[in-house]
C-alpha cells in the first residue's frame, strides 16, 4: 500500500529534480523495489534451505544413510575469501541494534532458526547486538547436569552426527558414509592420545606367551578362582576409545561445557578454513572437520584420555575460551597458509585447568 | 559449529563371565538432538 499510494504521488507531482518532467517516478520506486525483492529472495532461499533441511530429516528417519559425494559447489567454495567473509559477517553483527528494535530483530532469528528465547538470561531487548544475542546465556536451572557420577554428559545443546569406539592410532572417524578422517589429524599429534586399548597393551606385553601357554595360563586363572589368588588388574574394567560428533545449528545455544570433571592439560589452535558444517557440507567437503579452524583441548578425566575439539564455520568463525580469555581466533591471515598448530601446555603452569562437570568452557562466536 | 569429543571410557570385562555392566554405552542415537548436561553414555558398576 505504502508503495502504491508513493507510486500514485509521484505520478501526481512529478519530481523538480527532473524540471518536474516526471522522469524521476521510476527511480524512486525502484529502491524500494529493489528492497522487496532482496527481502523476498532472502524469504523464498529460506524458505527452501528448511524444505530441505525437512525432506532430509524424513530420509534420516527412514533409515537412509547419506553418501560422501563431491560436487562443482563444494569446489567454488574453495575459491571464496571464506574467512574475509566470517569476519564482516562478524563486524555487522556486532553493530548495536537499537532498544525499540531489538525484540523484534531476536524474536524474528528465534523464528528462523527455532531457537527458545523464554531459555534467554536476559529480556531481549538487553541484548546490543546480533552477536551478543547469539552467544547468550541460559536461565538458571534451564540445563540440570545429570549427576551420576558414572555418565558423561553432552557439552553442548546440539544434534548428535555420530559416535562410536576408535581402534589403534590409525583410528578413522567417518565424517559420512564413504569418507573418514584420522583422529590424529583432528587432534594433532598428541603423546598422551591412546593408540591401544589396555586390553592391547596386555597383549603386547605378553606377546612372547605362545598359544599353549596362554591356554595354560587360562586354566589356572579358572582353577584357582578363590579370593586368596584373585587379581584384581583381571576384572578391572578395560578402557577403549570412543568419539562423539554434535553438531550446533545456527538457533541452538552455542556455549561449550565440561563433559565431566575434567584436567585440561593442553590447548591446540589450528587456524585453517572456514568451510560451513552444515549437512550438505560434511557430504561434500573432503576434511572438512580437520582443514576448518578449530580449538582442541586435551586432559584426563576419571577414565584417562580426554579432547574436545570445538570447530569453527564460516558463520561462527571464531572460539572465545574462557580458561584462556587472551586466545584469538578466525584472525586476518596470508592467502597461503600451512602454519603448524599454536600449542599452549597449561600443565606447565601447575596442574592445568581443573573443570567440574558443566562447567562452562567456551562459545562459539559470530564471525 | 560442531564439536567433536574423544575419550576412553571403560569397555567389557572378558573374566567375569561375560558380564558387560562396566562397558561404556552411549544412550543416544545418530540424528537424537541433545542438551548440554543430559548424559552422552554411562557405565555401571556390577
Amino acid at each position: 500500500t505504502h508503495f502504491t499510494k508513493k507510486f500514485k504521488t509521484s505520478n501526481a507531482r512529478p519530481s523538480s529534480l527532473n524540471g518536474g518532467t516526471g522522469k524521476f517516478q521510476g527511480d524512486s520506486f525502484l529502491v524500494p523495489g529493489a528492497t522487496v525483492a532482496t527481502l523476498l529472495m532472502l524469504g523464498a532461499l529460506h524458505a527452501r534451505r528448511m524444505y530441505q533441511d525437512k525432506k532430509t530429516e524424513e530420509l534420516r528417519d527412514k533409515g537412509v544413510e547419506f553418501e560422501f559425494q563431491p560436487d562443482v559447489k563444494a569446489s567454488f567454495l574453495r575459491l571464496l575469501p571464506l574467512r574475509s567473509i566470517s569476519r564482516c559477517w562478524g563486524y555487522l553483527t556486532s553493530m548495536e541494534i537499537p532498544v525499540w528494535l531489538r525484540p523484534h530483530v531476536y524474536r524474528a532469528w528465534g523464528r528462523a532458526f527455532h531457537s527458545n528465547l523464554e531459555e534467554a538470561a536476559l529480556s531481549l531487548d538487553k541484548y546490543a547486538s546480533l552477536k551478543d544475542f547469539f552467544v547468550r546465556t541460559l536461565k538458571e536451572g534451564s540445563r540440570p547436569i545429570d549427576a551420576d557420577p558414572q555418565c558423561l554428559v553432552s557439552p553442548v545443546d546440539g544434534t548428535v552426527l555420530r559416535f562410536g569406539e576408535l581402534n589403534g592410532a590409525g583410528a578413522m572417524i567417518e565424517q559420512v558414509k564413504g569418507f573418514s578422517y584420522s583422529v590424529f589429524s583432528l587432534l594433532g599429534a598428541s603423546p598422551s592420545l591412546p593408540t591401544t586399548t589396555d586390553d592391547n597393551v596386555q597383549e603386547e606385553h605378553s606377546g612372547s606367551i605362545t598359544t599353549t601357554e596362554k591356554s595354560k595360563k587360562s586354566w589356572w586363572r579358572v582353577s584357582l578362582a578363590s579370593p586368596k589368588v584373585w587379581d584384581p588388574t583381571l576384572s578391572r574394567p578395560q578402557r577403549g576409545l570412543f568419539y562423539c560428533v554434535v553438531y550446533l545449528k545456527p538457533g541452538d545455544y552455542h556455549r561449550v561445557h565440561s563433559p565431566a570433571d575434567w584436567n585440561i592439560l593442553v590447548r591446540r589452535h589450528f587456524s585453517g578454513r572456514l568451510y560451513p558444517l552444515n549437512e550438505r557440507a560434511t557430504r561434500t567437503i573432503r576434511n572438512l572437520y580437520i582443514e576448518n579452524e578449530r580449538v582442541v583441548l586435551e586432559g584426563l578425566w576419571q577414565e584417562g584420555f580426554m579432547a574436545l575439539a570445538a570447530i569453527g564455520a564460516t558463520n561462527i568463525g571464531s572460539i572465545e575460551l574462557f580458561i584462556e580469555p587472551e586466545l584469538q581466533t578466525n584472525k586476518p591471515r596470508k592467502l597461503l597458509h600451512s602454519e603448524p598448530p599454536e600449542e599452549r601446555v597449561y600443565e606447565c603452569e601447575g596442574v592445568g585447568r581443573m573443570l567440574k562437570k558443566g562447567d562452562e568452557l567456551a562459545a562459539f562466536n559470530m564471525g | 559449529s560442531t564439536v567433536v569429543l574423544v575419550f576412553q571410557a571403560p569397555i567389557s570385562k572378558e573374566f567375569n563371565g561375560g558380564d558387560s555392566s562396566q562397558e561404556f554405552k552411549f544412550c543416544v542415537k545418530p540424528g537424537d538432538r541433545i542438551r548440554y548436561g543430559e548424559a552422552l553414555g554411562r557405565w555401571h558398576s556390577s
